[in-house]
């Protein structure tokens, strides 16, 4: 589905800002 | 933010604005503070759309609606490795890097290998604009005299490396795909802006203090002093050592920070914004 691809794109989005912020 | 990604998102003919008008977008203008609503909804909306073209371009899709011919368990494969391959695309490196010569003293001698200033001593200039090397140099420390210097129509490197990063970089500027460039801005901006609104409906403090974090740079670079200032102190009042503020004070900062106007979940909206 549409909607799958988008959010599936947005966690890993998330997921790989989060792993490169220093001090988390 | 939203304010910079519309600045340079509808700049000139630049795609967006193309988009903008071809979808009868007409309530969305530049300034965000006047029409917030709209576009957020029509950053979603290119950013989905854009996400679903590079998915259709990669699987090889005529169409948005083609139902591509693989079993469930391949469509789960097709869809990590697609959506992995979107982020990598265009993903942007958010750490900052300081140059280690910004550190170096002030009084240090930049130029030359020798990094020493000889009084009344013959230089030349290394072509390369990016030459790490020091750009100037003294004609003696590179091994050549008044009489061997090269002419004013000629040009000269200090190292092999010098002229070879310099030919790249000339090759790099004419091969440079800008409208793909211009895409991948979009669609990265796009995202970014998702997950923040994601964290907002959800009313997840941590993760929007978290956002806070990785958002100063950005707001240091398009010279946002207000929200620089603004970002670091949120930041400082509950990490590190330097928390200050008592427990309830700082439960209150993380948590309260939207508001749901209609009930249910992931229906909350910014408090500024109401």
């Amino acid at each position: 589905r549409k909607a799958d691809l988008v959010m599936m794109t947005d966690i890993l989005y998330h997921e790989k800002l989060t792993k490169e912020i220093p001090g988390r | 933010l939203m304010q910079d990604t519309m600045n340079k998102m509808c700049h000139k003919k630049r795609d967006a604005l193309h988009l903008k008008n071809v979808f009868n977008q007409r309530s969305v203008s530049k300034n965000v503070s006047e029409t917030f609503n709209y576009v957020s909804d029509f950053l979603k909306f290119v950013t989905e759309g854009y996400t679903l073209l590079f998915a259709m371009e990669m699987l090889d899709l005529p169409t948005l609606d083609t139902v591509p011919t693989m079993t469930s368990a391949e469509a789960e494969e097709a869809l990590n490795y697609v959506s992995t391959c979107i982020v990598d695309t265009v993903w942007n490196d958010v750490t900052v890097h300081i140059p280690s010569s910004n550190l170096k003293e002030e009084d240090t001698y930049g130029f030359c290998n020798c990094k020493e200033d000889i009084e009344g001593a013959v230089m030349i200039e290394c072509e390369n604009v990016a030459c790490t090397e020091g750009v100037w140099f003294h004609l003696e420390c590179v091994g050549l005299t008044e009489e061997t210097v090269p002419g004013e129509d000629e040009v000269w490197f200090c190292s092999a490396e010098c002229r070879n990063s310099n030919k790249r970089s000339h090759s790099a500027s004419h091969t440079i795909d800008r409208k793909f460039e211009y895409v991948k801005m979009l669609l990265w901006r796009g995202l970014s802006d998702m997950i923040r609104r994601n964290a907002v409906r959800q009313n997840d403090g941590p993760m929007i203090t978290l956002y806070w974090k990785c958002d100063l740079p950005q707001f240091i670079k398009h010279n946002h002093t207000k929200y620089t200032i603004l970002g670091h102190r949120l930041i400082a009042k509950f990490t590190g050592l330097n928390c200050f503020l008592p427990k309830r004070l700082r439960q209150d900062l993380i948590w309260n920070r939207t508001i749901n106007l209609s009930g249910g979940r992931g229906t909350n909206i910014e408090t500024d914004l109401v």
